[in-house]
């Protein structure tokens, strides 16, 4: 998280430090589900992108209930029982970041508290969500001024409009031929230097919903180019409900 | 003379018959009959010299030691003794005849024929219950209580109650094994309410099947020879039930009604050598033996219909109310019957119940429970309530509610019946220490 602040144990209690493919980040979703990007999982363009699902819930790694690497090391490991990968994402397009979502299904249910508990997904028919300048909140714990984090941070960044994404990304894609879906949203700023980063991917950015008070996850941490040097585009997660839901509720 | 063969029938004939007789003749026959039938002559035809008191030729019949006449003459002549149709009848088995002729049937110097007579005996049964009938004392013993006459002979028999002995005349008292098995009847001592007779070992048996009960009811008169100092010395009534002895009675004091809880009861009676007591007479009835009534052990059992009474072979059935549990010692009974046995005892002790528990109620995950009630009370109508650890969890539960009652079933459900429990879901989107900007 590039210009941000310190996050205070309680504010962010569904940030999960993720470690299966380098650092990444996931939110708790109910007490058994870590919402994430499927390139934490498979990155795209690696060459070793031979392991089973299987075999990568047995190696994965992902902690919760602290904002201090060391003592989220020390609370211990929570194991994972399943992994799902969207279907549209594809691993081996290294410019298209479509379908970058993933859940990971914990062998074990965590005990909530004010340290640990879940973000709540949208409602699909709320509007306003991705409007421009829609302010919310990204944590994670990457990188900070070329340094990875051992402390979560978190920036506040504004949702903006798809024509300012696509006009900025169109400047930019005589070197990078990146696609901007309609699965994303990107946020942030043009000059001001708050954004997210590498180590911040599958962290969830959220918005508080004023009328029920809940803060609800809208996007995840997808890719960018570079950091902090325009928008960060993230996986827009109302695109996604349904199929969420149809894995979480079938379980 | 001619002894005349043991038939019970046969003709006699004068000599000659039917020639006339010849003089100077003198025939007897000797009539037997078997024991137990009498003689009896007739004469067919008759026809003998005439004569003064039949002085010349006659006819004597004898029987018993007793001459039954001389006879001679014929039909329609002055002089003589014709027996006519006369029937001759002796008293025992036995007629002697004696047939004599002179010297002579000469009249006036006219030879008369006289051709004698042709007589028919035949066995006639003797009742030798008549008393008129009686010959000798000495060779007709008679029976001590009944007589009955049959042809050709007799027996005797006695009274109820007595056993004609072994010269079939005399009865001797017989009650030493009197078995009685109708649910009631009458016993009593011999020849009630006469005086008993001496030396007496009379046994009355009541024996009735199990179950019932034989009662005793003394009536009137009652008399057997008592003393003023000693109890019973002379003569004893003894009453004894499944062998073990209720009393022994004398005196002219009845005993009352007693009652032997027993279907087997004995009435031993013992007289000695003398006395002149009427006696007693019992009239016994039986009824279904009882047994105790049902008691309930406490204030949840119920006995279903009660009786106001209970005898052999009745039963009752027993539940509890709603929320308990019939109990026989630790064990649980799905339902309870007791019958009366033929000993007046229940088959099986009474039951109790048991208020219904339904153990500790379920845990909740991430959440707990807490008794409304009575706490830690698991027991019928206990309530419990439950809750989630919030705000981390929020509490779902079925339409039923939150709510949760010990069951008469021995479970915890909710208002709507059900079993299953709540759960506690996670509350998400709520932070207890939410970024809050300050500066602006």
């Amino acid at each position: 998280i590039l210009g941000g602040r310190p996050a205070r144990r309680g504010s962010f209690p569904w940030q999960a430090l993720t470690g299966i493919h380098g650092r990444g980040g996931g939110a708790l979703l109910s007490d058994r589900w870590i919402l994430t990007a499927a390139h934490t999982i498979f990155p795209k363009g690696a060459a070793g992108n031979s392991l089973s699902l299987e075999q990568l819930a047995e190696e994965a790694n992902v902690f919760l209930g602290h904002t201090n690497v060391e003592e989220l090391h020390k609370i211990g490991n929570h194991p994972v029982r399943r992994i799902f990968i969207h279907p549209d994402y594809n691993p081996d397009d290294e410019y298209n970041f479509d379908g970058d979502i993933a859940l990971l299904e914990l062998k074990h249910p965590v005990t909530l508290g004010p340290t640990v508990l879940p973000i709540c997904l949208p409602d699909a028919t709320n509007t306003t969500l991705y409007m421009d300048g829609h302010m919310g909140y990204v944590s994670g714990f990457g990188v900070e001024k070329n340094f990875i984090s051992n402390d979560l941070k978190y920036v506040n960044l504004p949702a903006i409009a798809r024509e300012k994404c696509q006009r900025w990304l169109d400047s930019k894609k005589r070197d990078i031929p990146m696609v901007f879906s309609e699965n994303m949203f990107c946020a942030g700023f043009l000059s001001v230097k708050q954004d997210t980063c590498q180590g911040d991917s599958g962290s969830v950015f959220t918005m508080l919903d004023t009328e029920s008070g809940r803060w609800v996850a809208t996007g995840i941490v997808s890719w960018g180019i570079g950091c902090a040097k325009g928008y960060g585009f993230y996986t827009k997660i109302l695109n996604y409900l349904d199929w969420i839901k149809g894995i979480i509720r079938e379980d | 003379s001619s002894p005349v063969p043991r038939n019970l029938f046969g003709e006699i004939r004068s000599p000659g018959y039917p020639k006339p007789y010849p003089n100077n003749n003198i025939t007897t026959w000797d009539i037997r009959v078997p024991k137990g039938y009498v003689v009896k002559l007739t004469f067919n035809y008759f026809d003998l010299e005439p004569s003064q008191s039949c002085f010349y030729d006659y006819v004597k019949i004898k029987a018993d030691k007793k001459n039954l006449g001389r006879f001679c003459g014929r039909l329609g002549s002055n002089t003589g003794n014709h027996p006519g149709r006369r029937n001759f009848i002796s008293n025992g088995n036995r007629m002697h005849l004696a047939f004599h002729s002179d010297f002579t049937n000469e009249d006036n110097g006219t030879v008369i024929p006289y051709r004698g007579f042709l007589a028919y005996y035949q066995a006639v049964d003797l009742d030798e219950c008549d008393p008129n009938n009686a010959a000798e004392d000495d060779e007709r013993p008679q029976c001590q209580h009944f007589c009955h006459n049959y042809v050709g002979g007799y027996f005797c028999s006695c009274k109820i109650g007595y056993q004609l002995q072994s010269d079939h005349h005399s009865c001797k008292v017989e009650c030493s094994s009197e078995l009685f098995t109708e649910a009631s009847g009458y016993l009593s001592s011999p020849e009630y309410p006469q005086p008993y007779p001496e030396d007496l070992q009379c046994n009355y048996s009541i024996r009735l099947q199990k179950g019932l009960s034989i009662s005793l009811k003394f009536l009137e008169p009652f008399e057997i020879d008592d003393h003023q100092q000693v109890h019973c010395p002379y003569d004893q009534l003894k009453i004894q039930a499944q062998g073990r002895e209720i009393g022994e009675f004398c005196g002219k004091e009845p005993p009352g009604s007693i009652e032997t809880n027993s279907n087997e009861v004995d009435i031993i009676f013992l007289t000695d050598e003398s006395g002149f007591s009427r006696g007693w007479k019992i009239h016994y009835t039986s009824e279904k033996i009882q047994c105790p009534q049902p008691v309930p052990l406490d204030e949840f059992t119920i006995i279903r219909d009660p009786q106001p009474v209970y005898r052999f072979q009745d039963y009752f059935i027993v539940t509890c109310k709603t929320g308990y549990n019939l109990m026989e010692g630790k064990r649980k009974l799905l339902s309870f019957t007791a019958v009366c046995q033929a000993d007046g005892t229940w088959h099986q002790p009474m039951p109790h119940c048991e208020i219904v528990n339904c153990g500790n109620p379920t845990d909740l995950t991430n959440g707990a429970f807490s008794y409304i009630s009575k706490p830690a009370d698991n027991t019928y109508q206990a309530v419990i309530t439950y809750r989630c650890n919030e705000p981390y969890y929020h509490l779902v539960t079925g339409a039923g509610g939150d709510r949760f009652t010990c069951s008469p079933e021995g479970t915890w459900v909710d208002q709507d019946a059900q079993g299953r429990i709540p759960a506690c879901v996670p509350v998400c989107g709520k932070p207890v220490d939410p970024v809050v900007e300050v500066q602006r």
